[in-house]
């Protein structure tokens, strides 16, 4: 018998880089 | 200072669980770009960029590149350093990296060999006007 292990998950987000322009004054 | 290896094995390790937005969950090696746009559909307050790499040089920082994209509609210019086994999702080719080798070799993800004109998937805040 396997034990039931816990599963790290992640988010969709976490995979892609968030590139936000600085905004403009 | 940039994002440094520490950061990235466990999500981007081949066989990490990933859940989408509709909460169902994904290996990342078998994501699409459509699990990034529905995702991106379905939560509130984000949005999928385009985000052209138009440059890749050396970074000042050893063991670091510098990559220059122009994001989404506007075209704004935007630089980050990673380090060259940090995967990017690139529009109908998948997980590409500078450095393929060491991406398999630190991840065992199956990569692409980022180059300029690649265009990738990023995220950024939706505008609320």
């Amino acid at each position: 018998n396997v034990e039931p292990r816990s599963v790290a998950v992640f988010p969709w987000h976490s995979l892609v880089p968030f590139l936000a322009p600085s905004q403009p004054d | 200072p940039p994002i440094t290896s520490s950061h990235l094995p466990s999500h981007f390790m081949k066989g990490a669980i990933i859940q989408l937005a509709t909460g169902e969950l994904k290996r990342v090696e078998d994501l699409q770009t459509q699990d990034f746009v529905r995702s991106a559909e379905v939560s509130g307050g984000l949005k999928i960029d385009s985000s052209t790499v138009v440059d890749i040089q050396e970074s000042q920082w050893p063991g670091f590149v510098m990559l220059h994209f122009v994001v989404g509609e506007q075209q704004s210019k935007v630089s980050i350093e990673v380090p060259p086994e940090h995967p990017f999702f690139v529009y109908g080719q998948g997980w590409s990296s500078c450095s393929p080798g060491r991406t398999a070799q630190l991840f065992s993800l199956p990569c692409h060999r980022l180059q300029v004109g690649d265009v990738c998937i990023s995220i950024s805040l939706q505008s609320l006007n």
